[in-house]
């Protein structure tokens, strides 16, 4: 079937967070999904990092306010780490 | 601070630009990279050479998606520029976007602000948290006539390079924190339920229904407006709003400025001696307005639009001690005068003032 349109706005959404977490995050890029190790989502706690660092409510969870700054425009440089 | 601190061993730095985007006349690229430089020369010893035809310290060109850095661009938008921290080879080269809408102007992306950033990479610094900063990651708009490097920078910068060997130590704005207790403002209006705080070349947001104030740059919502507006009122009778500056005004309806302004506040009826209006409320039911200039105040009726004779009157002969006024508004009735760090809760039916209080005690903190 085709996709209902929520559940493509979910992909979409996701996929937004995942890139922006590993551009400028240093999400590590999931090679191997089926040896994810238990614990916290990582992708959550890159959430949290970025949340913290935009002064935004910190919920590991992509809301409107986390959302619309992922949509600024910006500096290709990450926010954390090295750039080299 | 970049991972590492690296940082150039030189203070005389070369660079070098390597194309140009169609999209700006190559004397305005040059004009505006030299302004982006001068930027961070201005507050360290750093110097800036430009060179020809040969390896220079700052590459920087104008790049298309993949351009073999590993980094590739994402077309227009999203990710705008990059740069590398101090180093040899591709260290300190500013990449540019080629597919962004580059300007000299607050149209598209200004290659000045966007340039300055980059090089506060190419010099070692990484990103800023701080909002007001021209390290934060985000592109935000500043009229590069009014541009000044925020002192969160200057820091920044100064403590890889040390102190410019200027006479005077140049100084930047800092960004407000809606809970300094400091904090004092330049203009305050209600807009559609909201109240609106001014201060430089920022805007504080408060909506009655939201816990946290949002800081914004006044540039974000209002790019026609100059920072620093000294007054503001709502006109909640015609959805309007008032923004006033030295000796003009803007009218906002709805979410924009309205065409045609700014206009003379000599049309409100100002004699010439007025130079600027401190601050301004309307009351809607009364359709009066109330203009506030050093220690008098001038009274305007929005329906008759032209300005009540009598006036100018003493500001204490009927608001009560309440001294010179930086900004007020009207909120259910009451009138909030604020002075310095003090505000004022003015009871215009029992015409007293009913509460004194601090400055941000509509922040929550």
């Amino acid at each position: 079937f085709p996709m209902t349109p929520e559940a493509e706005d979910e992909g979409k959404t996701l996929r937004l967070v995942e890139s922006y977490l590993q551009n400028f995050y240093n999400l590590q890029r999931d090679r191997q999904p089926h040896l994810r190790h238990h614990g916290e989502n990582p992708l959550a706690a890159k959430l949290k990092e970025m949340q913290a660092f935009f002064g935004l409510q910190v919920t590991g969870k992509p809301d409107l306010n986390t959302l619309e700054v992922m949509k600024k425009p910006r500096c290709g440089v990450p926010d954390v780490g090295r750039y080299v | 601070f970049t991972a590492g601190n690296p940082k150039w061993k030189r203070n005389n730095l070369t660079y070098r630009i390597l194309n140009y985007t169609p999209k700006m006349r190559q004397a305005d690229v040059e004009e505006a990279i030299q302004k982006a430089l001068s930027v961070w020369s201005n507050v360290t010893p750093l110097t800036f050479q430009k060179v020809e035809n040969k390896e220079a310290d700052i590459m920087i060109s104008f790049a298309y998606r993949d351009h073999r850095d590993n980094s590739p661009f994402d077309g227009p938008n999203g990710q705008l520029a990059h740069a590398f921290q101090p180093g040899e080879g591709i260290g300190g080269d500013v990449h540019l976007d080629d597919e962004e809408f580059w300007t000299k102007d607050g149209r598209g992306y200004n290659l000045f602000i966007v340039a300055a950033h980059e090089l506060g990479h190419s010099l070692g610094l990484s990103h800023s948290n701080d909002p007001g900063a021209l390290m934060y990651p985000t592109y935000s708009y500043t009229d590069p006539k009014e541009f000044l490097l925020p002192q969160d920078d200057i820091n920044g910068i100064q403590a890889i390079y040390g102190k410019s060997n200027a006479a005077v130590q140049p100084t930047g704005p800092t960004t407000p924190q809606a809970c300094d207790p400091n904090l004092t403002f330049d203009a305050i209006t209600t807009l559609r339920g909201e109240i609106i705080f001014f201060k430089d070349r920022y805007m504080l947001r408060k909506h009655p229904e939201r816990a946290e104030t949002e800081l914004n740059f006044i540039s974000l919502l209002w790019p026609k407006l100059p920072s620093g507006i000294q007054a503001a009122y709502e006109n909640i009778e015609r959805d309007e709003v008032l923004f006033f500056k030295e000796s003009k005004y803007w009218v906002l309806r709805g979410y924009d400025i309205a065409p045609g302004y700014p206009k003379p506040i000599y049309h409100l009826g100002f004699p010439k001696t007025v130079k600027r209006v401190n601050a301004a409320y309307s009351d809607e039911t009364t359709g009066k307005t109330y203009f506030f200039i050093a220690d008098r105040y001038w009274r305007y009726d929005e329906n008759k639009k032209s300005m009540d004779h009598g006036y100018p009157k003493k500001i204490a002969s009927n608001f009560g001690k309440i001294g010179r006024v930086d900004a007020v508004f009207q909120k259910d009735g009451y009138v909030y005068f604020f002075h310095g760090t003090t505000q004022f809760q003015f009871d215009p039916r029992a015409k007293r003032i009913v509460k004194k209080t601090r400055s941000i005690s509509w922040f929550n903190c």
